[in-house]
């Protein structure tokens, strides 16, 4: 597997706050969990109506998502495995030159 | 243009490096290879100067991929961009003609030592390698640690954060090292461009403000048939405008940073996708992004030369 299998089990999610309560809550929680934000470039710039899209580790995941779910906060899976997404996004040449 | 030399698939620094090489052997009547310094683990700062040579002055064009380490799909687009213009420089008038009268000076890999780490330690990795002694995270955010508005609004003081701008200004040695040489040629650099993912952007001045560049109507009609060409290709929309409001506000960006020193048309491209797949954009839509992305860099160039200033 490609990086040593780091990526499995985590996943891209996006999220849209709705209000700039959901927004706040949503910034302290990227920092309490120091996710990758994937977009906007920091979390600094979320604020309602930002799409964020953010890379959560596998295991960070359960207790992120189920913030989410309690806060009502709704979110979409972008990626659901991105290791199986890296995996899918290079050919056979390019891994085979990798491995 | 070089033989085994695969453009729809994606290529480490030292694969990247060596087809420069080549290419400077086995087109040396149109393509230069030469380092403007070293990054801060060593590396070779190379850039490829595309065009006719001729002891006329000619004005040129500055393109520059893969500030950040993760969006591998901006170097694709530089080697696509080298590759296309070899293959139809004489089949192709507007390429003739670009090439006739502007000289490129293409950077396929501006982030040598964050490229490298991403593809062989951390694919998600976005800034330089430099170390600061006094902390613990590494590295700087290459496009907040320019000289314009230097670590204001969208720029982050602490080194662990990814839009971290640095100690001061110009302190990564591939700014330093990319802004000196642009300095050096401003007088007759015309343009400006740089190449990110993900967003499917065209962005021009301000970033650090919301305010209206000088020469607001030439660069806007630019991005406009800008992006209405690249839709043209394959129907993907661009949205287009000044990144501070169509993006979000960063200080200390290239873009901003060369339109203030004097290249009056500077661009941001932001390629695709729109988030599916982010930065894991698959090998099979290389061919598609560049070639549309292609249509839109031709385009702003005709522009420029016909029709501004």
């Amino acid at each position: 597997h490609l990086y040593n299998n780091r990526y499995a089990g985590d996943q891209v999610i996006r999220l849209i706050p709705k209000t700039e309560e959901e927004a706040y809550a949503l910034k302290k929680i990227y920092h309490q969990f120091r996710v990758d934000l994937w977009q906007p470039s920091s979390i600094s710039y979320i604020s309602e109506g930002t799409v964020t899209d953010v890379h959560i580790p596998q295991n960070a995941s359960q207790a992120l998502l189920a913030f989410l779910q309690q806060a009502n906060i709704q979110y979409k899976v972008l990626i659901e495995d991105l290791q199986k997404a890296l995996e899918r996004s290079g050919s056979l040449q390019t891994h085979r030159n990798r491995r | 243009s070089v033989p085994g030399h695969n453009y729809e698939v994606y290529h480490s620094l030292e694969e990247i490096q060596n087809w420069m090489r080549h290419l400077n052997k086995t087109h040396s009547g149109l393509i230069q290879m030469f380092s403007i310094g070293k990054s801060y683990e060593g590396r070779s700062l190379y850039v490829l100067k595309l065009g006719r040579r001729s002891r006329a002055y000619k004005r040129a064009v500055w393109m520059d991929c893969g500030i950040h380490a993760r969006e591998w799909i901006s170097p694709a687009f530089c080697q696509w961009f080298i590759k296309e213009a070899l293959l139809t420089h004489r089949s192709d008038p507007a390429m003739r003609k670009m090439l006739n009268h502007l000289y490129f000076y293409v950077m396929p890999v501006f982030n040598v030592d964050g490229y490298h780490f991403s593809w062989t330690n951390d694919r998600f990795w976005r800034k330089t390698r430099s170390r600061n002694s006094r902390f613990r995270c590494r590295g700087v955010d290459a496009n907040r640690n320019w000289r314009v508005k230097w670590c204001d609004e969208g720029a982050s003081m602490h080194p662990c954060e990814d839009t971290y701008c640095g100690p001061f200004p110009e302190s990564e040695p591939e700014v330093k090292a990319v802004a000196n040489f642009l300095r050096k040629h401003k007088k007759h650099i015309r343009a400006y461009l740089s190449f990110h993912a993900y967003a499917q952007m065209l962005l021009y001045p301000y970033s650090y403000k919301y305010a209206t560049i000088p020469n607001f109507s030439c660069v806007e009609s630019a991005a406009y048939k800008a992006v209405n060409a690249l839709r043209s290709v394959n129907g993907v929309r661009y949205r287009y405008g000044p990144a501070s409001s169509t993006l979000y506000v960063s200080s200390g960006n290239s873009m901003d940073w060369a339109y203030k020193n004097g290249i009056p048309y500077a661009f941001a491209f932001e390629l695709r996708d729109t988030g599916h797949f982010g930065f894991l954009l698959p090998e099979v839509l290389i061919k598609p992004t560049c070639t549309e992305t292609m249509l839109a860099v031709k385009n702003i160039t005709m522009h420029l030369l016909k029709k501004c200033p």
